[in-house]
């Protein structure tokens, strides 16, 4: 957060922004479901807060090493709930094989990052080892949170659907605004009414009481349909890189110069030293050479520097290859694999990442060199403009595999090397602070700013609040990774959240109760399920309801076979009097009808509806294209993407 | 008992606006299958009354299947893990 809030054009320092103009998200109160948190960070404290919300009902529950003065006006409230875990554990759950604590506090490190992520006080001259330099900070630092404990410390953190429900119904009750949850499923998912799931449901009764229940996209990128959390009473973010990057120099023997990226924060560099590739002969030659599988048997390392070749794009290569050449004695370790901008600490011990074709360079000097030699570097802090802004390679993709109707993920949000606060068990913290990388970093971004949002405009739904972020995200030149290409709406939604747009988006597309019941009922799902989820007696129409018509902020055809119209209503939130107009800009082969194209509001008319037909010329089954529709008042833009795929033969599946 | 596995219970709509009824009238309907309220307690796990009315317990498929057919009753389901992004 050290540059992620800069990035997002909310400085403390520049008037005009939506921090600023949310007051910081005073009065806010956000509730995290994670992994506890540390609250002697320096990201909780209370400085300068005002007396703690009236309308607040949370408490600060005991336990192992946290009692009610852990709590303060920033950390306002804290429970923990691991009963479903350990029942699914099948025993009690032993805090000294996987160290945790019994209480709210934090071990992980995961539910301490989110949470200063979204709301941590000012902390000047955080850093990693002297990389990322700044103050870190939430992105509402005068916002309140409420920490609920749902996950534990097993195989890279746990969590139950019946205490995270449990959660949920207290967080409900004790009075929150907004809830961040880091957390998923992986597919096959449940449906939006299953229990099972304990996000969707838990979620749907928050959102009902108007509380805004932002979530985690998933980790199971780069690939389609992966995307998590995608009931469309939920805000579901993507992650994204900042424009800041961590250039290491790698120097070789015939004066060449290659800038890799690393989080390495040695004091010196390592001098020349000799450089070498354990390339092996017989069958499999290049699997001694193979980053995962690294083999240094036969090769000499002791003092050098290693290159090796990975496929995986995944973090345990880069760890395993350090491990091995740290093993033999090896200075430092350089892999070469399809570029993502993730990087990661190797304990001091440098392991800097470049592209194959870096990699094949410096191969080939190794290869065609006597005595082949390298310099290393220090990392350093890059920022600003040179570096673009990517869709991280793990980000989940849409569309959504229960709803493909409805588009997923929302919006993208910072989410790769993120520095915030962790817990001192965190092995990757140093001084308070940790770089840490996934959805779940992103999530808490956009946690704070709906904080913000909220602060601004206390009356706005849920579903008000979505749309604004989505309408007036940010989309281009921006690229996705893995492989490289324009990021589309599948990547990022709505594009790059940008928060002072989203603040005034002039129109927004709002939903309710009513709306909701509509999707469930074009879901097909029963009756009951919708009655028991809706918390009122229901009972859909013989004729389900277009899943087309579903108010949202996005337009997502996922079968078009010749023609289909679709309905959106948009309400006026800026000036009274304004005349909009669209601009269309048309999927490749489908074309676009929109009636009418030009909507005048004034004190009589705040809302609209307008139809969209869209007819195809393809004669294939088609992949998706990608469009938009953009309303005007030569101010503000409100931009809907569209995505639509057109159908020949129904169920077809040859992608 | 080895069997029993955590299900969460959803009954649909509170009945009641005081959390202290709705709570009661999870811990009947548990004592209904399992025979006592004492039985009831101990496999009660957690009671949800603000967004919805329902319960988590420890039940065995049969305690679960019976549970499923009362009136009120919506549907039972088992817990499930998840993990953190």
């Amino acid at each position: 957060t050290t540059r992620s809030w800069d990035y997002l054009s909310q400085s403390l320092n520049s008037p005009g922004n939506l921090v600023n103009d949310g007051n910081m998200g005073e009065g806010i109160i956000i509730g995290i479901l994670d992994t506890g948190i540390w609250p002697e960070s320096e990201s909780f404290k209370d400085e300068g807060l005002g007396p703690i919300p009236s309308r607040w009902k949370g408490v600060c529950e005991t336990g192992e090493r946290f009692n009610s003065s852990n709590c303060n006006r920033k950390l306002i409230g804290a429970r923990w709930f691991i009963k479903g875990f350990q029942a699914e554990l099948g025993r009690p759950f032993n805090t000294t094989e996987n160290v945790d604590f019994m209480s709210p506090r934090d071990a992980l490190g995961h539910g301490t990052h989110t949470s200063s992520t979204a709301a941590g006080s000012l902390v000047r001259n955080a850093s990693y080892k002297g990389l990322a330099l700044g103050i870190a900070r939430g992105g509402a630092p005068r916002a309140r949170l409420a920490m609920y404990k749902v996950c534990w410390n097993i195989g890279g953190g746990q969590c139950a659907s019946a205490d995270m429900l449990k959660a949920f119904d207290e967080a409900i009750n004790d009075g929150v605004d907004v809830l961040s949850v880091s957390i998923g499923g992986s597919v096959p998912f449940f449906s939006d009414v299953d229990e099972r799931d304990g996000i969707a449901t838990g979620a749907f009764h928050a959102v009902a009481k108007g509380i805004t229940v932002v979530c985690a996209a998933g980790n199971s990128g780069p690939f389609g349909q992966t995307v998590e959390n995608t009931a469309p009473w939920i805000l579901t973010v993507a992650a994204s890189t900042v424009d800041r990057g961590y250039p290491t120099s790698i120097m070789l023997g015939n004066n060449r110069t290659i800038l890799g990226q690393a989080l390495f924060a040695g004091n010196k560099e390592i001098g020349f030293t000799g450089l070498v590739y354990p390339e092996t002969e017989g069958l499999d030659t290049l699997e001694a050479g193979a980053c995962e599988s690294l083999s240094l048997n036969g090769t000499n390392a002791g003092g050098k520097v290693v290159l090796c070749f990975t496929t995986v794009a995944r973090r345990i290569a880069v760890v395993r290859a350090a491990s091995v050449v740290k093993e033999a004695g090896g200075v430092g370790v350089i892999v070469a694999k399809n570029p993502t901008s993730s990087v990661a600490p190797c304990d001091d011990f440098p392991c800097i990442q470049v592209d194959y074709e870096i990699g094949t360079q410096i191969l080939n000097y190794i290869r065609y060199t006597r005595s082949p030699v390298v310099k290393l570097s220090p990392s350093r802090t890059l920022v600003g403009k040179p570096i673009a802004t990517k869709v991280a390679f793990f980000s989940s993709r849409g569309p959504s595999s229960i709803a493909p109707f409805v588009l997923k993920p929302d919006v993208a949000a910072p989410g790769v090397n993120i520095l915030a606060a962790s817990s001192p068990f965190d092995p990757f913290m140093d001084n308070g602070f940790a770089f840490h990388t996934g959805t779940s970093m992103a999530c808490p971004h956009v946690t704070g700013i709906v904080a913000l949002l909220k602060s601004v405009h206390p009356d706005w739904s849920p579903a008000a609040i979505k749309s604004a972020l989505v309408t007036t995200a940010s989309k281009d030149p921006i690229m996705a990774e893995g492989p490289r290409k324009l990021a589309d709406p599948f990547d990022y939604g709505g594009g790059i959240v940008n928060p002072n747009k989203a603040a005034d988006p002039g129109l927004i597309y709002d939903m309710g109760m009513t709306d909701y019941i509509q999707y469930l009922c074009s879901m097909g799902y029963n009756d009951s399920s919708i009655s028991a989820l809706a918390q009122q007696p229901t009972k859909c129409p013989s004729e389900p309801p277009s899943m087309l018509d579903l108010n949202l902020p996005s337009i997502t055809i996922p079968n078009l076979r010749n023609s289909v119209t679709v309905s959106r209503t948009v309400t006026n939130v800026g000036p009274i009097y304004s005349i909009y107009k669209a601009l269309v800009q048309a999927p490749m082969g489908v074309e676009v009808i929109l009636r009418p194209s030009v909507l005048a509001f004034n004190s009589a008319t705040k809302k609209f509806t307008f139809s969209v037909t869209f007819v195809t010329t393809h004669k294939v089954q088609g992949e998706y294209y990608f469009g938009s529709l953009s309303w005007s008042d030569g101010i503000r833009v409100v931009t809907s993407p569209i995505s639509v795929q057109t159908e020949i033969i129904p169920s077809y599946v040859d992608n | 008992d080895a069997a029993s596995n955590v299900h969460i219970v959803n009954m649909g709509q509170r009945q009641h606006d005081d959390p202290a009824v709705v709570v009661d009238s999870h811990h009947n309907v548990l004592a209904s299958v399992l025979g006592s309220k004492k039985a009831a307690a101990e496999s009660m796990i957690y009671s949800y009354k603000h967004g919805f009315s329902g319960f988590a317990a420890r039940l065995t498929e049969a305690q679960a299947e019976m549970i499923a057919k009362l009136p009120g009753v919506v549907r039972v389901i088992p817990n499930r893990l998840h993990k953190l992004h």
